[in-house]
């Protein structure tokens, strides 16, 4: 589900 | 396939007074907007964060209000004591997204 190398959209990472 | 929407039509007024009352630029609303009002349900950064990847369906880093409804659908659910899922159960798809 989570984009490869972290999500730069997702204020919560 | 028509699934009827997980977010029932009342549970989805209140869902979008609240994204109305957040000033949606363009009709969506940025992650620093949102954060703080998931924030404001005390659950745990790391159960917030799977509310917003499953929520945010085309991944721009924005909430629309209908993706929105379902990041508040799964806030409130969580409250209640119900575990966030791993991905998006189809009936929880907002229908504009299928």
């Amino acid at each position: 589900q989570y984009p490869a190398g972290g999500s730069s959209t997702n204020p919560f990472l | 396939m028509d699934i009827p929407w997980f977010v029932k039509a009342e549970e989805k007024m209140k869902f979008d007074t609240i994204f109305d009352s957040l000033f949606p630029v363009g009709g969506y609303l940025t992650g620093d907007k949102v954060k703080p009002v998931l924030l404001n349900s005390k659950l745990p950064v790391d159960v917030l964060g799977r509310v917003w990847e499953l929520s945010d369906i085309d991944r721009d880093g924005m909430l629309e209000r209908d993706e929105f409804a379902v990041a508040m659908y799964l806030v409130y659910r969580a409250l209640e004591g119900e575990p966030v899922p791993m991905s998006l159960p189809p009936p929880l798809v907002p229908p504009s997204k299928r």
